[in-house]
């Protein structure tokens, strides 16, 4: 049985990404067999985990708008069980080319059919907006959305607005979406503003939220210049400490032995 | 005669709204009549100017798609010669509604027309991405886009593609277009990783960099949250500091008394 998660916030820079590349690399190491499906345009998990964009034949955007079967678009990474379903600049062009198009929202989820059976976790990385990339992302992930919020009040705005989409998806899309969970990132010991932002999102969803906070580490920005994740580059850093917590968390919480 | 800025980047969370509140405040002090446009449906310009977009009974979504003429839209701000073309959440729907429209990469451009005589600049903030709502913003930027680039590895990413759009927008909507500037904004003194970037962006980018590097300060997140700029809420700060410092380096490249 695969679990499809999709990590959604139409805030940028709010650690989706960096919370996608990280988990995938824990889960990986804990036995697991991972997908990572990239689709961002930006490519940023791609190149996060050590594959060049341009460089690559393939990518999801052949698997959602071409036909092209997702297990010849899929490749390794340098870490064992963790594959990855990587983007490219053609994706820029998708969420035009998709607007005509018939089931335009379930085309991720089409492309994931033939693949589901090799993977316990498909973890999926979409861009910051609310646009058509996000909606199958939404539509495909059964297990469920995990939002990383970034500990800064203005990341607390979007969160009414992208509840309003989870919601019209799970109505007319797919009636499995739920909140799985609720990631804090980049939080500042320093400042007040990121508690108060933390107990707000708290109070709001109630339940929801990971008691695993991800504290601001310079380290978790340096790793994708190396192409590694920070399992590979600093395990042991407070970036690296926090996401494997996370990740045993998020292992009890969804019952994964 | 009035000059149009947009300050594009689809990477999330680079500083694009800090920086246009924040250079709109300063310039604002220097005697200037500024406009502010909200494009983004989070709307987080408008909050950061003390206004509740959801309070709102008209925003810049009815001067773009319901002929509503941009004086009526536009409010004032706590700050003497600051005004503002407020966002709500009706724009998250804007893109999709475009799209069939006629010359809809001209929609802001032909609302901004009414209303430039009254100010020397417009300052437009977009969303995180490359789509309709930031082409009409490229569009009506005859002054050209000013880049924020945060100082980390994955802001480096998406940088080709920004220029291909520019690019193609130059050709095609506005011949107008060119790189205005590129500021380097979240620079972390304790970190190498920053100062690469920074070196990396001044290469490709040569004689576009802005010599005021912003700096990293707690203070330009809290700001948002009493919804003041940082020349209201902590104008001595770092982060003060720089952008004022930006806007005289501004003022000076642009010819500006
Ligand atoms: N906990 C953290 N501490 C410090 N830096 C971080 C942390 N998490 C992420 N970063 C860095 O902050 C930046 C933004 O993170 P990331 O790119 O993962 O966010 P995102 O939500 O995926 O962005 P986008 O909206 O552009 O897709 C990146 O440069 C990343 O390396
Ligand atoms: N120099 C800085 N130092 C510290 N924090 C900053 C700085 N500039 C911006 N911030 C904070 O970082 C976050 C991201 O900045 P901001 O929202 O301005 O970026 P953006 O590019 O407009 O994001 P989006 O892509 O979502 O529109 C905000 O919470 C903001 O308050
Ligand atoms: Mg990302
Ligand atoms: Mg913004």
């Amino acid at each position: 049985m695969t679990t499809v998660f999709a990590f959604a916030n139409q805030k940028g820079g709010v650690g989706k990404t960096t919370t996608v590349v990280s988990l995938a690399a824990c889960l990986a190491e804990e036995g697991l067999r991972i997908l990572v499906v990239d689709l961002d345009p930006q490519a940023n998990a791609t190149s996060s985990l050590g594959l060049s964009p341009s460089s690559l034949k393939q990518s999801i955007y052949e698997a959602l708008l071409e036909e092209v079967s997702l297990l010849d678009v899929i490749t390794l990474t340098k870490r064992v069980r963790l594959d990855l379903a990587p983007s490219s600049p053609a994706l820029a062009g998708a969420e035009v080319e998709m607007v005509g198009m018939l089931a335009r929202e379930n085309l991720l989820r089409r492309a994931l059919d033939g693949a589901l059976d090799r993977y316990d976790f498909v973890l999926i990385d979409p861009p910051p907006s609310l646009g058509l990339l996000t909606l199958n992302a939404l539509t495909a992930a059964d297990g469920g959305v995990i939002i990383p919020v970034q500990c800064e009040y203005l990341a607390l705005e979007g969160l009414s607005q992208l509840m309003n989409t989870v919601n019209l998806v799970q109505e007319h899309l797919n009636p499995l979406l739920k909140v799985a969970g609720i990631v804090l990132t980049m939080y500042d010991m320093r400042t007040k503003l990121s508690e108060q932002v933390a107990e707000e999102v708290r109070r709001h969803f109630p339940g929801k939220v990971f008691q695993t906070v991800i504290p601001r580490n310079i380290r978790l920005g340096e790793a994708p210049s190396y192409g590694e994740t920070i399992m590979d580059y600093a395990p042991h850093s407070r970036g690296g400490i926090s996401y494997r917590m996370l990740t045993k968390e998020m292992m009890t919480r969804f019952g994964i032995e």
